[in-house]
Parts: C-alpha cells; structure tokens; sequence
C-alpha cells in the first residue's frame, strides 16, 4: 500500500 | 491604496485556471516585491506557489503589504469576463472588503468594472527552505501534462524514475500496466522541445496522478515545465511565466508501507 504523506510533514509553518 | 495594471489580461486568467481546481480560497500578498500567493489544496498534500513580479506590470502601485482573501473559482469565474487581449486592472483601497477587476479591451473603447467581495481566511504560510533537488528534468509542459492525462486513464499513481539516460514514468491499474520513457535529448535547434536533465543522484518516487493532472492546468502560462526532486522531499513542479515570475507546486511523494 502507497502511504500518501502531507506536505506539512516536510515543511514548517512560519 | 492598491492598483496593478497587467498588459497581458489573459495571463491572470490563465493563472487563474491553473489555481482553482486546487485551492478553493487563498490569500494573495500584495509587496513593493509582487503579487503572491502560497495555499495548500484541502487534503494538505499539495501547494501552490505563485509570483507575479512588479516589473511584470504596467502600473504597480501596492502602498502597504496586504493580504487579500478570494474564492479562486469566483475570481476565475470574474475573469473569465475579460478579452484574452483586455488590459486587466487589480484595484483595492485601504481597509476596503473588496476589490475590483477593471477590464478594457485593445482599442480601449469599452471599460469593464467588476466588484468581487474579499474574504477573511486563516491560512497557514509555511516556510520552504531553498534545496539541491537530486534530479532536475525540464521538458516540454505539452508533453508532461499529455503523459499525466494518458497515465491516469490506466492507474491512480505514477512512479517518476529519473536516470542520466532519461526520465519513466510508469504507472498501473487493474487492466494493465503502462511505461513512458523520455530520453534525454541532445539538440540544440528547438530548445522548447528538449528534454534537459541535471542529475546528481538517481530518483524514484510515487506521486497521485490526480494532483499532477490539476498541476497540469498551467500548461498553457510555459512551453517548458521544471520537475525537481529528491527522494525526502515534495517534488516541485515548475512553470516560469515570463517576465513575471512562476507558479511552483509542491507535491508530497506517496511511501510504502
């Protein structure tokens, strides 16, 4: 199974 | 005070366009820099990157940093009231909950004022450090969307390949499987037609075919598109519009578990 990530894991907020 | 003048109207369309599908509201920042946007689509899976640069307008006149929230479908439906060839003015005034599109056609003898009302959104802005991606390909938008468009009619997801000899893309579904390979090519005749990597490292991901077909919207704003990636970080797909800026998105890649 693909596992879809978030782009919030990669990026931080400001 | 904000007043941005834009030559060329039917590129703001286009923008539009390749926005709407993604995001349903964003902010957009207005700078001394430029017109700008940052939104994530609703799942938090992709972003959307824009700049409009203020040299790329006629008349930029943006007084104070403001940040104005729109319905991107309403704001594309308003548009779509102007002439591909209109000359498209942004005009808001201070503290003002609205904003208005002023439309004049090429002879400037008929003058369109459309009042679209602003939006208070929360929205997260999220810092996105500068990178060395592993593989870079730049190719043909036409081409890239056109793989994206045929892919999705066999599978939900693409696995992006990039080696020095080229870039695959191959997908599968329950009917069959399909493969793509684009060489790398080595004219220098057609520069808009090149398929151009820059590899440091070989990469393989997988990505939604559906978020890379909504990506594909903005064809029509560059001939070549920029696809960036690096096996820990979104990949980032790139269409420059020239003279102003760019429309970057970013997409999460899919992981096995």
């Amino acid at each position: 199974v693909n596992q879809q990530r978030q782009i919030t894991s990669f990026f931080t907020k400001k | 005070m904000l007043e941005l003048r834009l030559l060329q109207g039917g590129l703001l369309k286009k923008v539009l366009e390749a926005m709407k599908d993604l995001v349903n509201d964003a902010n957009f920042d207005c700078s001394p820099t430029g017109f700008s946007l940052q939104a994530m689509d609703s799942s938090h899976v992709a972003l959307v990157s824009l700049l409009l640069r203020s040299e790329g307008f006629e008349h930029y006149r943006c007084d104070r940093n403001v940040s104005m929230g729109m319905n991107l479908n309403n704001m594309a439906k308003m548009l779509r009231c102007a002439g591909n060839d209109d000359i498209v003015t942004l005009k808001a005034d201070d503290g003002s909950d609205c904003i208005t599109f002023m439309f004049e056609n090429p002879s400037q003898d008929k003058i369109a004022d459309f009042e679209m009302k602003l939006m208070d959104i929360d929205s997260e802005h999220l810092g996105i450090p500068d990178a060395e991606y592993q593989s870079i390909v730049r190719m043909p938008a036409a081409e890239f969307a056109r793989i994206c468009r045929d892919l999705s009619t066999i599978g939900d997801t693409v696995l992006i390949s990039v080696s020095k000899e080229g870039v695959q893309f191959s997908t599968r579904g329950d009917m069959g499987t399909a493969n793509i390979v684009c060489r790398r090519t080595t004219t220098v005749d057609k520069p808009e037609e090149d398929v151009i990597i820059e590899m440091e490292e070989p990469v393989s991901l997988t990505f939604a075919l559906r978020y890379l077909n909504s990506f594909t919207k903005a064809t029509p704003l560059a001939t070549q598109v920029t696809i960036s990636m690096s096996s820990d970080l979104p990949m980032v797909i790139e269409y420059r519009i020239e003279g102003m800026g760019y429309i970057r998105y970013y997409l999460a890649p899919k992981i096995d578990e």
